[in-house]
């Protein structure tokens, strides 16, 4: 069977701080210190799942490329969700 | 949709706008014209009416500013963030700032139409927050759309009203265009426009969106087809994929549009006559590529036609009935695709399961079956 599959692009450092930042200006990522940040779902995968389910992306908690090219598309400056609020 | 909150919204229904400074990237009178027709657009649809004022301090603030620009959101240099408001409240509440290191423009789309960024910064000045709609105004990211014939989504509509209510002064005379819903993956009754893989995924179309289903995902994410083909038509006719060329086909018309994955290739849009189609043939209904054979199936009325790809030539003895050669086909076929070696082609809201070689219909099945709900 010949599957047909788009090479997908690598994710670089560069797409990493760009995620980091976009989670913090959109999706109220916080910067976890003590305790929390030991217990529990890594923040940044919670977030990352959060943003994915707004936009109707595949729900990974991880890092892709569908997801970095919505995080690159220009938009609004008005955070998503609750945060907004 | 979604609002900031039933407390957040304009306790009187007529507001006062004052525009700060201007862009140089257009006309005084383009901003102006830009700005009114942005807030007509909310106008149109509640009691909420505007009034512009040239000094002191308005409902709402309009400013164009770069990076740190006098709140704690500073803007991000050109792309990325375009604008941001404030939801309803005194103060910086309403107000409305573009981000200056952008390109505004009037109406073409080598920049960032400003009609469309105000018409969605002022949504947030009135009340509304994001919505997760593909094609509501209030969606986060920007798509560019003709301001000349934008009419703003049901979704946005609903949104609006439900903080505001209806427009009390309709005129029954004027005939206003119907707000344009997005189509539902769950509407068992949808008829597809087009069907077609792209790389080892599907790709389902509808009037101005399309889903993509990934293999291993439950629900296929839906967008606008400009989102990601700027240049392609919406309502098309059909599509096909050729792994021979990797390259898409979006038919609309007597036009062809062909992109290597979201790349528009050079020289398209081209005629149906590129396909060998007769000048008689004014538009086709579905296309799909059999992968075994190289050839394109083209499908136009109750007929349809066999291009052979490799050859660039239409196969003789074309065209042939398509119930000739797809038992139980009586109706009009809307959509074709293959996929792992099945051919599907849809008649409204069923899709006719076959194997090509040898005519055998094996199931008919909804919709649903490939487009998850």
């Amino acid at each position: 069977v010949a599957v047909y599959c788009a090479p997908q692009p690598e994710i670089t450092l560069q797409d990493e701080n760009l995620a980091e930042s976009y989670l913090k200006k959109f999706f109220n990522l916080t910067e976890e210190k003590g305790p929390t940040s030991r217990r529990g779902i890594n923040p940044v995968t919670k977030k990352l799942s959060e943003m994915q389910r707004f936009f109707g992306l595949q729900i990974t908690g991880t890092l892709d490329a569908d997801t970095v090219a919505m995080m690159k598309k220009p938009r609004c400056g008005v955070p998503d969700g609750n945060l907004a609020r | 949709f979604s609002t900031f909150g039933r407390d957040l919204k304009w306790e009187r229904n007529s507001l006062t706008y004052r525009i700060e400074n201007y862009t140089p990237d257009m006309s005084r009178s383009e901003v102006d014209g830009s700005i009114e027709k942005a807030l007509q657009v909310w106008a149109k649809v509640t009691p909420l009416r505007f009034t512009r004022i040239y000094s002191g301090t308005a409902d709402i603030m309009i400013s164009f500013g770069r990076q740190a620009h006098g709140d704690y959101y500073p803007f991000d240099g050109r792309d990325g963030t375009l604008a941001h408001a404030f939801a309803p409240s005194s103060g910086i509440g309403g107000d409305a700032h573009f981000d200056e290191d952008e390109t505004f423009t009037f109406r073409s789309n080598s920049g960032y139409v400003l009609f469309m960024v105000a018409a969605h910064e002022f949504g947030h000045s009135l009340g509304l927050s994001h919505s997760d709609d593909p094609g509501a105004l209030m969606y986060p990211t920007y798509t560019y759309r003709n301001p000349e014939t934008f009419v703003l989504p049901k979704d946005d509509v609903n949104g609006i009203q439900s903080l505001y209510g209806p427009n009390p002064d309709k005129d029954p005379s004027v005939v206003v265009p119907l707000p344009p819903s997005t189509p539902d993956a769950c509407d068992s009754t949808m008829v597809l426009d087009a069907v077609t893989t792209l790389r080892g995924e599907m790709f389902f179309f509808k009037d101005s969106f399309f889903w993509r289903s990934l293999p291993n995902s439950r629900t296929p994410q839906q967008s606008l087809i400009t989102s990601f083909w700027p240049t392609a038509p919406v309502n098309i006719d059909a599509a096909f994929e050729s792994r021979h060329s990797d390259k898409i086909y979006f038919f609309k018309g007597r036009r062809v549009w062909a992109f290597s994955g979201y790349t528009p290739k050079r020289g398209y849009p081209k005629k149906l006559t590129t396909f060998g189609l007769p000048r008689s043939v004014r538009k086709i209904d579905a296309a799909l590529n059999d992968v075994q054979s190289g050839k394109i199936l083209l499908f136009s009325g109750d007929y349809y036609y066999s291009y052979d790809e490799a050859r660039r030539a239409m196969d003789q003895g074309y065209p042939k009935r398509v119930d000739q050669t797809f038992f139980g086909l009586n109706s009009k076929v809307t959509a074709a695709f293959q996929y792992r070696s099945f051919t599907y082609i849809y008649s409204g809201p069923y899709m006719f399961e076959y194997d090509l070689r040898s005519g055998r219909l094996y199931r008919v099945l909804r919709n649903a079956y490939f487009l998850r709900c």
